[in-house]
């Protein structure tokens, strides 16, 4: 079973269409296997994406250096995946 | 959970979904049967609940789970089907919608995928078919619809989340639901249930024009979108899919639409605190119950406006 230590979900909203076409070359960078779970679509309007652990501090760079703003939405996606095994393995032995 | 108290506030693995939709059934055989209307690409077998109280009845199409990953989707179909089993009869919506329709719910349309998630890769989106000549593996099921199949929104890489397939219907997943609704030939509604976002949405995301039912369309999704909101306030986006997200091409209602049946949506359902689709299983039951009231407004709108 593949796993997600440190993979964060980061809350990004473009505020222009250039930081958006940014935004689309950087998912383009394969090597980064970025996960858009909600995509870019217009200024103002928030995307979510997945970054594996290794690509996070560059694309925190990124985004620092396109002056694009960005939150942590998902701190450590591996926790939110264990508890929710957790819970599944609770369910199954209730 | 065999003796009938399935945990609904739960995640289930696509054998306990299936064998509580054999629970369901046996429960009401007098409403409610189980159809195979295909395998998946490993085989699985994609089972249909038919709820109808006899004769060929115009009928409406439920869906969930075509990616994969969106768990709450299969969990919402399965505390549906229950529901609408549970109070026929009782219920008078639920009663009177049945005696005029048929309604067919696939709780998991993507069960490789499901599979998958739940085995191999929790992220896991697509099908999980073989693309020849390539490493990567599945098609997106929501880009593989003949309806602007191709076009913008769909990427022609094998290896992308957003891979449209070969061609048309190249996943035996769609086909099968494609064959079933031409076969069934008097399917009045297509709804397919997403998650997450909280949009509800109908065609076109192929293209960017208006639908000749754009404004009834738009009227009947305002009004699911406040009933949505009306139990917990989970705030709905309502629109053509091309305005509420993108141009996207291949999507599942585009082709219900564009093969006649008007009241064709998408849901998008809830995270309203940034769970993203790993939303906990706590918020089951109150995304199920919201989006029933949202599901019964259009399904009322559908059953007073036959055409």
């Amino acid at each position: 079973r593949e796993t997600f230590v440190g993979d964060q979900v980061l809350e990004v909203t473009p505020s222009n269409e250039e930081q958006i076409v940014n935004l689309k070359e950087l998912e383009a960078e394969e090597h980064l296997q970025l996960d858009f779970w909600k995509p870019p679509t217009t200024p103002g309007e928030t995307a979510h994406v997945r970054v594996p652990f290794v690509s996070v501090q560059a694309v925190k760079a990124f985004l620092e250096s396109q002056g694009i703003d960005y939150s942590i939405m998902i701190e450590d996606v591996q926790v939110l995946l264990d508890n929710e095994n957790d819970e599944m393995l609770l369910n199954q032995r209730r | 959970e065999r003796s009938g108290n399935f945990n609904f506030e739960a995640y289930h693995t696509l054998d306990e979904i299936s064998q509580e939709m054999d629970n369901l059934v046996a429960k009401h055989p007098g409403l409610l049967s189980k159809l195979t209307i295909g395998r998946s690409f490993e085989k699985r077998p994609m089972n249909v609940l038919k709820f109808s109280t006899g004769g060929n009845k115009p009928a409406i199409w439920l869906d969930a789970g075509i990616h994969a990953r969106e768990w709450v989707t299969q969990a919402t179909a399965v505390w549906t089907a229950n529901k609408i089993a549970s109070e026929y009869g009782t219920d008078p919506f639920i009663t009177s919608l049945l005696d005029k329709m048929d309604i067919f719910l696939l709780p998991v349309t993507n069960p490789d995928g499901y599979v998958f998630s739940h085995t191999k890769n929790r992220m896991w989106r697509k099908t999980r078919s073989k693309v020849a000549g390539s490493l990567c593996v599945g098609v997106d099921p929501n880009r593989n619809w003949d309806a602007g199949f191709g076009g913008p929104g769909a990427s022609n890489s094998p290896c992308s989340d957003s891979y449209h397939g070969p061609s048309a219907n190249s996943e035996v997943e769609v086909k099968s639901i494609v064959d079933f609704i031409k076969s069934h030939g008097n399917v009045k509604a297509f709804i397919t249930i997403h998650s997450y976002s909280q949009l509800l949405m109908f065609p076109y995301g192929y293209k960017c024009t208006k639908s000749d039912s754009f404004d009834e369309l738009n009227e009947v999704a305002l009004k699911a979108a406040q009933s949505v909101a009306s139990l917990h306030g989970t705030k709905y986006k309502v629109g053509p899919i091309c305005s509420v997200i993108y141009q996207a091409s291949g999507g599942s209602i585009d082709w219900a639409y564009d093969s006649g049946i008007k009241y064709s949506f998408a849901f998008e359902l809830r995270d309203t605190g940034r769970y993203g689709f790993l939303l906990p299983a706590s918020q089951i039951l109150p995304t199920a119950q919201e989006t029933w009231l949202g599901l019964k407004t259009i399904m009322e709108h559908v059953r007073d406006h036959p055409y």
